[in-house]
């Protein structure tokens, strides 16, 4: 709570007053000061030579508020090709948004004027750029304008938000951030503030901007004045943190300057955060201007949090950090940013470790969650690429599909951060799919980078799809950027004194209350813990005498940062040690013990479950052939006799081929054409005609010798009967001729003796009273058509087809 | 194309030249552009501008002007389109 400080004049700006987001005068409402701005300003720094430009639709010079900070150096007119950045007019004031984001990050104060700038003696400019066909040239010449003398560029503009785009910043623009990175402000690196993807629009997922999903970018989002998520902010992986912003019903908005030197509170969205953040920027570089463009990215990582900000996915990242995809690492803080600015160390060169590209294709099956795993050592064995310690991890795609929109993408990290790259877009049914699309998250920012690396894809289409049209993962690769050694001393004082005064130790659980406290103590005494660590610490450093108390384990940890991790000397049942990230890992939840993290690397079960040897899974019921031995739970062998037993290896309930069940017992069967007689055991013959059987008599016959007739087996087919072979049965079966034929051939098709009255023509038996006296006429067609070789038709000149012979 | 919706291209090209200023000097009047300069300050890179080709067209350019595209001392060459940006 910054309270007004007597000491500290208040501004005659005449809405100050409205600036909620800055200090507490207004009683009756809840306080929301936390970005500590006036704190910093307590402080001493107010953004004093610092250069900030606004990449936007131009700037009113000769706004009152704006007039004395203008900087005409810091700006330029890319849509009119001169240097006077002085917004188009009309009617509708369209080219308003320049004009009220400068206002943020540097109106005059105390002039009487509108507002009071987060840097209010920063110098700005514009770069009037959106004012016109925005093509690949424009952007570039916008994002490298005087990259020596213009410090921070802010950006609150992006691809459209249809929900259908996925753009970014083309060749050309791309060129410009890279040479802005590497040579802006003198080799420190330009910094580039940009606002979160969100274009007032519903249904998009803001890694499809190219823009807040680059590395070089400070990507920023917003929440309203209750911490709650503004209607309009979409979820994103590269989000890095949060300000104020407005977009709430009855919550209160954000004041700024206007078009036609006027003021507004009308200015919405993450377009009002980036300029702000931008401004608190230009506070840290007042503090130390020696700052790099990721030093500002550690510095703002390491000194936001969640404060009171609501998200329904606030984690907790692999060293301790909270994040959410909805506000990054949380709300600025302006205060903590400048005293940890100044006494900031650079960090240790950033590292690329470019991974191998998975060019394996994975189907996409609708409703299915595709995973693939990579393992990497982070180019451990490259020195200039090694990364220890991440920052960006981007994740390059390629797939293909027929409804992009239906896709969702997560990344996990070997600490098991997930992040997701790409929520779902109803409106997408573009067939583009990605193509070498790059994917950003800041999510793993600190972690170890070495280990497995999971990316999961799951298609979950909108509408009913054609299911034969399945989406591809083609390929993708892992781009990991960090640094080698930890980023020094300021790792040291990483759980920082605004961080600990901001989370209110009601919320905490008692054992991390207790443990900030002793961090606190220790921190105001600055003393060092010099006594002797726990041998599980190895030779690494400690803060304490006991095992949780390591900064590092010798052997593996336990547990999790929330729960409260140690070092142990090997992992207690139901885990396995990794023993490339030293750490306990959960076995599959059957397994009592387990050598990995499947199902299938199980040594010993748990209870209700039997260890089958051959697949070493545990499972609940033991396979054909197996029977569950209850002492050690496992799936042991049944007799080699037995096709089935249980509870023992020779309490048999079916037996193989060829040997028969006598009292759970399997014996050899007797041979073809006998029957076994169990007392005393002896072999009898079956009946007669009778190739096997399972008894004396009639019915017990399970195979004929030659014929079976009626289900009987006899020696032959009687009249009217052939024996017709039927495959897969050693013997054939009895089936009636034609009607009227008393016998016939094999194939039972061509008669061979009729019956009484009956003629046989041909294989068939014709009424010997039929056809004697068709004329000759028609017997003549019926002739020199061939027809006779039709069954049907040679009944009618039977006499002709007996002269065709 | 962004969002499956069609390419609008413009009159504006970038090259990439090699040969410095003086060369795509050269190179613009040769092929009927006007050389409106350097890219930024990305090295090699210039803005041409065709005024005989339309402002805006759904069609990339074609014509004799294209053959800039095969002269030797271009290593690069991009038909501006038109971007659809949205403030946030």
């Amino acid at each position: 709570r910054v309270r007004r400080n007597p000491n500290f004049a208040s501004f005659n700006d005449p809405l100050w007053p409205e600036m909620w987001y800055m200090h507490c005068e207004d009683n009756d409402s809840e306080c929301r000061s936390e970005m500590n701005i006036m704190a910093a300003w307590q402080r001493g720094y107010t953004g004093k030579d610092v250069v900030v430009t606004i990449l936007d639709d131009g700037i009113e010079k000769n706004h009152p508020d704006l007039v004395q900070n203008y900087d005409p150096r810091a700006s330029y007119d890319v849509n009119g090709h001169d240097e006077d950045p002085t917004p188009r007019y009309d009617a509708s004031n369209e080219n308003k948004h320049g004009t009220r984001c400068a206002g943020e990050v540097a109106a005059s104060a105390n002039n009487s004027n509108c507002i009071v700038g987060i840097a209010y003696n920063a110098r700005i400019g514009g770069i009037r750029m959106l004012d016109g066909d925005v093509t690949d040239i424009v952007e570039a010449k916008a994002i490298g304008t005087k990259p020596d003398y213009i410090h921070i560029y802010s950006a609150s503009w992006g691809p459209d938000d249809d929900g259908r785009t996925v753009d970014g910043p083309g060749r050309l623009a791309k060129e410009a951030f890279e040479k802005g990175i590497k040579e802006g402000r003198k080799g420190r690196g330009s910094i580039y503030v940009w606002a979160s993807g969100n274009g007032g629009r519903e249904g998009d997922h803001c890694s499809c901007d190219g823009y807040t999903n680059s590395i070089y970018t400070i990507s920023i989002s917003s929440t309203t004045e209750n911490g709650n998520k503004p209607w309009y902010l979409e979820e994103c992986a590269s989000t890095i943190a949060t300000t104020y912003s407005s977009g709430a019903f009855y919550e209160r908005q954000i004041v700024t300057t206007d078009l036609r030197k006027r003021c507004t509170d009308g200015h919405t969205g993450t377009s009002v955060s980036a300029p702000m953040v931008a401004g608190i920027i230009a506070l840290a570089l007042e503090a130390n201007p020696l700052l790099t463009w990721r030093d500002v990215q550690h510095l703002l990582i390491k000194t936001s949090r969640p404060a009171h900000l609501l998200a329904p996915d606030w984690k907790t990242n692999g060293v301790g950090r909270r994040v959410s995809h909805l506000y990054g690492f949380g709300l600025v803080d302006a205060e903590a940013l400048v005293v940890e600015a100044k006494k900031w160390q650079t960090v240790p060169a950033q590292h690329i470790c470019v991974g191998t590209s998975n060019k394996k294709t994975w189907v996409i099956p609708a409703n299915k969650t595709v995973r693939t795993a990579t393992v990497t050592n982070a180019c451990a064995d490259q020195l200039d690429h090694h990364v220890s310690y991440l920052e960006h991890v981007v994740v390059r795609v390629s797939i293909a599909h027929p409804r992009r929109g239906d896709l969702q993408i997560n990344l996990i990290s070997p600490s098991g951060t997930k992040s997701q790259l790409l929520g779902r877009r109803q409106h997408d049914d573009s067939s583009e799919g990605f193509k070498h699309w790059e994917f950003m998250t800041v999510h793993c920012w600190g972690e170890k980078a070495s280990g497995e690396w999971t990316l999961e894809v799951q298609d979950k289409p909108y509408h009913v799809r054609n299911p034969e049209m399945q989406g591809k993962l083609k390929e993708w690769s892992l781009i990991l950027y960090g640094t080698v050694e930890p980023p020094s001393s300021n790792v040291n004082s990483q759980h920082s004194r605004s961080r600990m005064m901001e989370m209110p130790s009601s919320d905490m659980e008692p054992s991390k209350v207790a443990f900030f406290q002793t961090q606190m103590e220790m921190q105001e005494e600055e003393e060092e813990y010099t006594g002797p660590c726990h041998t599980e610490c190895g030779d690494q450093e400690c803060d304490g005498p006991s095992a949780d108390q390591c900064l590092n384990c010798f052997h593996y940890s336990f547990g999790s940062l929330k729960a409260g991790r140690k070092c142990v000397s090997s992992c207690p049942s139901g885990y396995f040690g990794d023993s490339v990230q030293r750490k306990c890992r959960r076995c599959h939840r059957s397994c009592e013990t387990c050598l990995g993290r499947s199902q299938n690397s199980c040594t010993t079960c748990k209870h209700g479950f039997y260890h089958h040897q051959e697949t070493n899974a545990c499972v609940m019921l033991c396979p054909a052939g197996f029977y569950a031995e209850m002492g050690q739970r496992r799936c042991q062998k049944c007799h080699p006799n037995c096709k089935k037993c249980i509870w023992e290896m020779d309490r048999c309930t079916v037996c193989k081929d060829g040997f028969s069940l006598v009292d759970n017992s399997c014996v050899m069967g007797c041979k073809a054409g006998m029957y076994l007689i169990k007392e005393p055991v002896r072999c009898e013959n079956c009946r007669s005609n009778c190739r096997t059987c399972t008894g004396p008599g009639r019915e017990d016959c399970t195979q004929c010798g030659r014929n079976s007739h009626d289900w009987k087996c006899v020696p032959s087919c009687g009249e009217n009967y052939y024996a017709d072979a039927v495959p897969g049965l050693p013997y054939k079966v009895c089936r009636r001729c034609e009607n009227n034929c008393t016998s016939c051939d094999s194939s039972g098709k061509k008669c061979l003796q009729c019956k009484e009255g009956f003629s046989l023509f041909s294989g068939s038996c014709v009424a010997n009273d039929r056809c004697r006296n068709t004329d000759d006429l028609f017997c003549e067609l019926v002739k020199s058509n061939k027809l006779c070789e039709r069954k049907i038709l040679f009944q009618f000149c039977c006499r002709t087809c007996l002269l065709a012979g | 194309s962004p969002g499956g919706s069609r390419a609008v291209y413009t009159n504006h090209w970038a090259v990439r030249v090699s040969g410095g200023a003086a060369e795509a000097e050269r190179l613009a009047a040769h092929y009927g552009y006007l050389n409106l300069g350097q890219i930024g300050n990305l090295e090699d890179y210039y803005h041409f501008h065709h005024s005989k080709t339309i402002k805006r067209s759904t069609f990339s350019s074609r014509g004799p002007h294209n053959f800039l595209r095969m002269d030797p001392k271009v290593r690069w060459l991009q038909q501006q389109e038109v971007k659809r940006r949205v403030k946030r």
